[in-house]
């Protein structure tokens, strides 16, 4: 890449080239391009800089903007409730974050509300027992509703520090399976009327520019709050949630990295536009 | 969509006109933009447009047709030949046959080895599943359950991690209870993960699989290409299975990792059931792509 005076048509494509190859999307790309080209235009960037920096830091404050901490209930139990669509690592994001609230000495309960999919119930109870955290489950076939009831009127009776409720893995095409979500946030709302206190879709680090249209339809279907970004240790970058925050405003506060309890970090909007262009 | 974006490039040229480089050029940056839109790897889409470019140049602008559909014509067809022209045959000889299932995380392996084991149950094969993922929890569970919800065996092994000689254990139970095909249900794996991408190697080494299918997400985004790749290097994979094509992703990624292997697409998925399972369709898909 070369520096401002040298810049010229195809200096933009390799960025171009960058951009859409670490899955920031058409739209994003050309945008963060356009914006550069503008500032460029009006003398606001140095002849000196690279092209790569100023995309760098262009794409970092688009992933710092609103990237609040998670939002935690001071009255009583904080409800997470999982979401997202199939075999993007809910289940195991879940287990995950136990695990580090665990280890920073908070009591946590798990909610098997994915009572459709073949064995879940038991991959959730297999993570409770591997990290010693209890978790409310019923039959498999039963409503998740019910049992995300059950779970919340449990943690209230014990007043745990965390609730973490994972729900099965629906494609927001199926407008049938997206119902489910608000009639699971009606029923949590029964006992905690200000719950969930983050509804976090679960992304595929691995995912193309689907994940924006994931994020707008769960984010109609139960208004998703924060993001977690997963299989980051593939040799995906995870850009398409350059395009997801560009759209909205909620955090990114998760990120996985690998398939164990201690593979997951919390988001760190340099470090993530850093890989980018690695 | 393109066909719009198209017509707004074309609409000076009238019936007489030959489509020129200059006005391919401007058609061209839009089928670009639709194809990475759709997740077509970068790559991918530069070669599929200067093949179309050249295709287009010098072709005589039709009286009764817009210029605009003679391109999308002409990008249909040529998404449609590189897709596949004939159904790709399955291998299911071999005594017993063996599919071995292998992908990334949660592209939908276990789900399509149901799949597979009651398509070919109703072509009245015997078929044996192996649950060989002794990694991701209550995996074996997941096979046995969805084995149990279609009546198709399955072999596990809890005692063992060994991926290898629970494969050879399935085997020997398949051969002594006169199965026609076996299907493996391996563990997802990163592609860049060498001592796992090492696991396949052996058991496609020790077994010589008939048929080896890469399942892949047809949400995938651009690194279809570097993961079908590596799987294809290791592995000469002989099929592609793409999956939750009920959900809204133009699947672009078929036409990279099809570009990048040669490899036919053999099946796809479309849902959760058992019945969701359909040999690929090459036309379906260039026009899902297309938007
Ligand atoms: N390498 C890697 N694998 C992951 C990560 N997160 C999840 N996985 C794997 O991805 C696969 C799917 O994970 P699940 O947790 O079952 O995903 P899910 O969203 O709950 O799936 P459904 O409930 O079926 O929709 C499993 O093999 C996990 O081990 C990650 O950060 N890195
Ligand atoms: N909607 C939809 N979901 C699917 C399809 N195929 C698989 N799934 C779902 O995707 C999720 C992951 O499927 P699995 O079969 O567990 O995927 P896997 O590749 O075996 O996952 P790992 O073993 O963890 O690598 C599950 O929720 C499946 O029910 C499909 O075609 N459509
Ligand atoms: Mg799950
Ligand atoms: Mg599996």
């Amino acid at each position: 890449f070369s520096n401002v005076e040298k810049w010229d048509e195809s200096t933009y494509r390799q960025l171009e080239a960058a951009l859409i190859s670490a899955d920031l999307g058409v739209s994003v790309t050309q945008k963060i391009i356009a914006d550069i080209k503008e500032s460029y235009a009006i003398g606001e960037i140095k002849t000196s800089e690279d092209i790569i920096n100023i995309a760098t830091s262009r794409i970092k404050s688009i992933l710092a903007d609103d990237n609040r901490p998670l939002n935690i209930n001071t009255t009583g139990p904080t409800i997470l409730l999982m979401v997202g669509v199939n075999g993007a690592g809910k289940t195991t994001t879940t287990g995950k974050l136990a695990y580090k609230l665990k280890q920073d000495g908070k009591s946590v309960l798990l909610a098997a509300c994915d009572t459709f999919r073949a064995a879940a119930i038991e991959q959730l109870k297999h993570w409770g027992q591997r990290i010693d955290v209890p978790v409310i489950a019923g039959k498999h076939g039963s409503d998740a509703a019910a049992i995300a009831y059950d779970a919340c009127a449990s943690a209230k009776a014990k007043n745990v520090d965390y609730l973490i409720i994972d729900t099965a893995g629906r494609q927001h095409t199926r407008q049938d399976l997206m119902e489910e979500l608000p009639k699971i946030l009606r029923v949590i709302r029964k006992n905690f009327p200000e719950a969930p206190h983050e509804t976090i879709l679960v992304v595929d680090g691995s995912t193309g520019t689907n994940a924006l249209f994931q994020a707008r339809e769960f984010g109609k279907a139960c208004d998703v709050t924060s993001l977690a970004v997963t299989k980051l240790d593939g040799s995906g970058k995870g850009g398409v949630v350059v395009a997801i925050k560009d759209e909205h405003t909620f955090p990114i506060h998760f990120v996985g990295l690998g398939e164990s309890p201690e593979d997951l970090q919390p988001f760190d909007p340099e470090l993530y536009a850093d890989a980018i262009f690695s | 969509n393109l066909s719009d974006a198209l017509s707004n490039t074309f609409k000076t040229i009238t019936g007489k006109s030959v489509l020129t480089e200059n006005n391919i050029k401007e058609a061209m940056e839009q089928v670009r933009l639709a194809l990475l839109s759709a997740d077509v790897h970068y790559d991918t889409v530069n070669d599929f447009v200067g093949e179309v470019s050249r295709q287009c140049l010098g072709e005589k602008v039709l009286k009764s047709v817009k210029p605009s559909e003679q391109v999308v014509k002409v990008v249909h067809e040529e998404l449609t030949r590189l897709m596949g022209t004939e159904e790709a045959e399955v291998n299911t000889s071999g005594d017993p046959a063996i599919i071995m299932m292998v992908g990334l995380h949660g592209a939908g392996k276990t789900t399509t080895c149901a799949k597979l084991a009651n398509y070919y149950t109703g072509q009245k094969k015997k078929v044996l599943l192996a649950a060989c993922d002794v990694y991701r929890p209550a995996a074996i569970d997941q096979l046995e359950a969805l084995g149990q919800s279609i009546k198709v065996p399955v072999f596990s092994d809890r005692s063992t991690p060994d991926v290898v000689q629970i494969a050879q254990n399935a085997l020997n139970t398949a051969k002594s209870e006169g199965k026609d095909l076996v299907i493996l249900d391996m563990a997802g794996r990163l592609q860049i993960d060498e001592d796992m991408v090492q696991e396949l190697i052996r058991v496609k080494e020790r077994f010589n699989p008939g048929e080896i299918l890469l399942t892949a997400d047809s949400a995938l985004g651009q690194e279809a290409v570097s993961v079908a790749t590596h799987f294809d290097k290791a592995l000469n994979i002989t099929g592609i299975v793409l999956t939750k094509l009920d959900g809204d992703a133009r699947g672009g990624a078929a036409l990279s990792m099809r570009k990048v292997t040669g490899k036919p697409i053999k099946f796809i998925t479309s849902g959760e059931k058992v019945s969701d399972l359909e040999k690929f369709r090459p036309e379906g898909m260039a026009s899902r792509i297309l938007g």
